[in-house]
């Protein structure tokens, strides 16, 4: 088979390719479906039916393509390295990800070969590892202040289970500490028995 | 401060107010964000009972009375950007939607952009001054996406020179729209038009509903609220039956289409205009679906640092939960995916005010690319959007069920961004139509521009051929 078009995983320009020629065969897989159904004397309208779970695919894979793509062009305005480096570890992941979840289209289309696919889990793996340490301060850089995310999992001060407690002692069920409803069904069921 | 989080910051490689300042598109934007956040959170109206201890009617109320608030102390700051104003509401109703919701972003946008000169002369300061309270009614209760099907009718009589307005069917009842129910006053009401005896196709309609007086229902309108649903407890989706009412020709959004006083029927530039606003709001869809994305990902992630379990190596204490690989491979392609939708969802609102201010200029050259973009987009950013806040909300185990981690908030209030606006199977077959035709245009030798250009340059084989 012809060479795979990503030469290397870590390029992310390359990975972008791949997710481009990916679009253009489910495009162009679905293009030939339809022409397939007319050539079988099918209405247009049937034609069209018959070929939706072609047509979904390559709707798909092109949004995938623009994401990535807008993705990869973002890092381009990046000018500071030591985001430029968290970002990047990000996209990778992000189109290393894509790939590892539609495989079977990027080796059916001859983009990646699979030993390259095995590389893609470790390298996922690995890019894991090195986004662990900058995991909380990713999201702390998304700025969304406490009164906005309005979740005691998520406070910015981490202190959940106290907060947790707090919030479940206001809850309106809890504003007696006995319901009335025992006044007025379980004891008096109790006082029969 | 958890000693944890605490720890995690310490070990982080890079400053986050560097990235939130990209974020946000520069360091002066994040100041003015904060300082808009700082009106909300600082002001007293706003602060109320945890809704999650309130009733479906209670929280309704409640929602109305911010909305009200909300427009006349953004009227008292002179906040007037349209973003400003959106961080600002969105912050007052703490990230959930509004009774007055659709009247926002539908109603006054499609009477920005459908209405003549002279009509806006009419409505808009109604709708300022709040006499006129609208929402967008065009899905029925047998009719959504495949809008050519609606069944309401709006027939033209030129003895009157008024429309006369029909639910023919139950199925033709007006159903979801937002602020419906109790709230509206007025509706942009989506009809089949009829005109000396022919059916134009589907064109808006103001309609008044309630009298602006008494805020009673007008005669031959059947109004009210569609019940309790999955989330939107404070939104109250309604139902609009219309019985043959009347409304003066003056009424029908005239900037593009028209019908003259004797019934002449003029057709528009682009049979899309219509769709403008929702076109509008797909392309911002794309960039909701960045912020729920991201919400739950800052829940997950620091709740996934705080929280301790089970043990990794026998006999020493419980790790965090974050450092088991399996939560690494659940959350942070999510959190990639956040940065990924939030650079996508900047790219459709700066595309989007690009073509549509070429369609102002009668441009309408790009609006099919947007019109497809746009519907793909929203599709495939809210489908994996609504999946990845589920993944976060079972990563936090049990807590994540809790109504105060605000993850089934989040939920609740995104996941009907899969059906509306566009059911997303036919967004993505409308897109897939835009493809395929882009496609046999290459085959055909056509030189492709924007987005789908990459079918010209891909594969040899799709350089335009002899034909």
């Amino acid at each position: 088979g012809s060479r795979p078009t990503v030469t290397n995983i870590n390029d992310l320009q390359s990975l972008v390719e791949a997710y481009k020629l990916r679009a253009t065969k489910l495009v162009e897989t679905a293009a030939k479906s339809l022409q397939t159904e007319l050539q079988r004397n099918k209405s247009q309208e049937d034609a069209w039916n018959n070929s939706s779970l072609e047509l979904i695919r390559a709707s798909d894979a092109h949004c995938h393509y623009v994401v990535v793509k807008l993705f990869a062009a973002k890092l381009s305005e990046i000018s500071h390295t030591a985001v430029y480096s968290v970002l990047s570890a990000l996209a990778l992941l992000y189109t290393l990800h894509g790939v590892a979840n539609n495989s079977g289209d990027f080796l059916q289309a001859g983009l990646l070969t699979v030993p390259q696919l095995a590389q893609v889990t470790q390298r996922i793996k690995a890019l894991m590892a090195e986004i662990r340490p900058n995991a909380v301060a990713l999201v702390d850089a998304f700025d969304y202040r406490d009164e906005m995310l309005s979740s005691v999992l998520g406070r910015y001060d981490g202190n959940v289970y106290e907060s947790m407690f707090e919030w479940a002692k206001s809850s309106p069920l809890n504003r007696t500490e006995v319901h009335e409803s025992y006044y007025k069904y379980m004891k008096p069921m109790q006082s029969k028995l | 401060m958890n000693p944890d989080l605490r720890k995690e910051r310490a070990n982080a490689t890079f400053e986050p107010e560097i990235l939130t300042n990209i974020l946000d598109g520069g360091a002066e934007k994040t100041r003015r964000r904060r300082e808009i956040e700082s009106l909300v959170i600082n002001d007293p109206d706003f602060q109320h009972e945890d809704l999650n201890f309130m009733s479906r009617s209670e929280r309704y109320d409640e929602s109305v009375k911010k909305s009200i608030q909300m427009f006349s102390k953004l009227r008292d700051y002179g906040i007037a950007d349209p973003e400003e104003i959106n961080l600002y509401k969105r912050l007052a109703r703490k990230g959930l939607p509004e009774s007055l919701g659709v009247h926002y972003s539908m109603f006054v946008p499609t009477l920005l952009s459908q209405c003549t000169p002279e009509q806006h002369d009419k409505w808009l300061p109604l709708c300022r001054s709040f006499k006129v309270f609208g929402t967008y009614a065009q899905t029925e209760l047998g009719h959504g996406t495949h809008i050519r099907g609606l069944e309401t009718t709006a027939t033209y009589d030129p003895s009157t020179q008024e429309f006369v307005l029909n639910s023919p069917t139950v199925t033709s009842i007006k159903w979801w729209p937002g602020g419906l129910g109790k709230t509206s006053n007025h509706a942009i009401v989506l009809a089949q038009l009829y005109t000396q005896g022919k059916c134009f196709g589907l064109h808006a309609f103001i309609v008044p509903i309630r009298c602006m007086k008494t805020h009673q229902p007008l005669p031959g309108v059947v109004v009210g609220d569609i019940g309790p649903k999955f989330g939107f407890e404070e939104v109250d989706n309604g139902y609009l039956k219309l019985d043959n009412i009347r409304i003066p020709r003056e009424n029908m959004l005239m900037k593009y289409a028209k019908v003259q006083p004797d019934g002449t029927y003029v057709k528009p530039p682009s049979d899309k205009l219509t769709y403008g606003t929702m076109v509008f709001i797909r392309a911002m869809i794309v960039g909701e679906s960045a912020i729920a994305l991201s919400k739950s990902c800052t829940i997950a992630i620091r709740y996934s640092a705080v929280r301790h379990q089970s043990e990794l190596r026998a006999g020493e204490p419980e790790p965090q939960i974050l450092d088991y690989q399996a939560q690494q491979h659940k959350l942070f392609p999510l959190l990639a995916t956040a940065y990924a939708f939030t650079f996508v969802g900047q790219y459709m609102k700066n595309t989007y005010n690009r073509i549509s201010g070429d369609i102002n200029q009668g441009d309408f050259s790009e609006l099919p690319e947007l019109h497809a973009l746009a519907a793909g987009l929203k599709a495939f950013t809210t489908w994996s959007t609504n999946a990845g806040v589920e993944v976060c909300r079972m990563a936090c185990g049990g807590h994540g069920y809790s109504r105060s981690s605000g993850l089934p908030d989040i939920y609740v209030t995104f996941t009907p961004m899969c059906t509306y606006e566009g059911e997303n199977t036919v967004m993505m077959l409308q897109t897939a139509r835009y493809l395929v035709k882009s496609y046999r245009q290459v085959r055909d030798g056509k030189k492709l521009s924007g987005i789908v250009s990459y079918l010209n340059d891909s594969h040899p084989r799709l350089q335009p051929q002899t034909t």
